[in-house]
């Protein structure tokens, strides 16, 4: 399920020789033969909704493999193939919610790497509503269902962004509540472009000891 | 480094898991 089968990494370099410059979430899983940690799912979700917010993009995440992390800590989405997710009345745009669901996911499932079906991972109690509001499986309280309304405020006046939450609507949402996560919200671009780059650098360092170990 | 340290317990039906699996 999710495309989680085998990845072929490949080697270290890229199609012109030189040294990768992304590796697909996918690779990492299976590099790592076990799921990614909660502070790289917080990380992920940030940087993935700061480049589909700049993006616009309209299309779903479907597996872990259309998640690139790029060395300079980036998360982009894999360019679509011409007839990807191409089901939808014969085109492929979907709402912010609807990728934002696909991405909260395949988010959950990277978390779950490795598990058995009778098996589930505890998560800290954040992530979990972070997760469950992505992906639009939070139990409506049906008092306060007024959404995020993170429209035009900055990151770093959000200190009881946590409490409000009852929805997620946009990538902008998304980030405001993983900004939240952090001791100081101001610092969450430049946190979790480390938290992704380290990802990225700690992983292709893995990739050339099995390598070499090979 | 590199280590993910977590606490599995058992699937629960109204878990997250079932939720997300639902989903997909």
């Amino acid at each position: 399920a999710g495309g989680e089968g085998p990845a072929e990494p490949g080697t270290a370099s890229g199609a012109a020789g030189g040294p990768r410059d992304a590796l697909s979430l996918r690779e990492i899983l299976c590099l790592y033969n076990q799921p990614i940690n909660e502070e790289q799912a917080w990380a992920v979700c940030f940087q993935c909704c700061g480049s589909l917010r700049a993006a616009a993009a309209r299309r779903r995440v479907r597996s872990a493999a259309d998640i690139r992390v790029w060395r300079d800590g980036a998360v982009t989405l894999a360019p679509a193939a011409a007839d990807d997710d191409a089901g939808k009345l014969g085109c492929s745009h979907y709402t912010e919610t609807e990728i934002i669901e696909s991405l909260g996911i395949i988010i959950y499932k990277a978390l779950d790497y490795g598990l058995k079906e009778n098996e589930e991972r505890e998560l800290s109690p954040p992530l979990e509503q972070l997760i469950d509001l992505m992906a639009n499986t939070a139990e409506a309280d049906g008092s306060n269902d007024e959404g995020y309304e993170a429209a035009d405020e900055g990151l770093e006046d959000e200190g009881d962004a946590k409490r409000k939450v009852s929805a997620i609507r946009s990538y902008r949402d998304v980030m405001k509540l993983c900004a939240a996560h952090l001791p100081a919200e101001s610092e969450a671009p430049k946190h979790y472009q480390a938290v992704c780059r380290a990802l990225f650098a700690e992983t292709m360092e893995l990739h050339t000891f099995l390598t070499k170990i090979k | 480094k590199g280590k993910s340290l977590y606490k599995i317990k058992p699937r629960h039906d109204s878990g997250i898991k079932a939720k997300i699996s639902m989903k997909t």
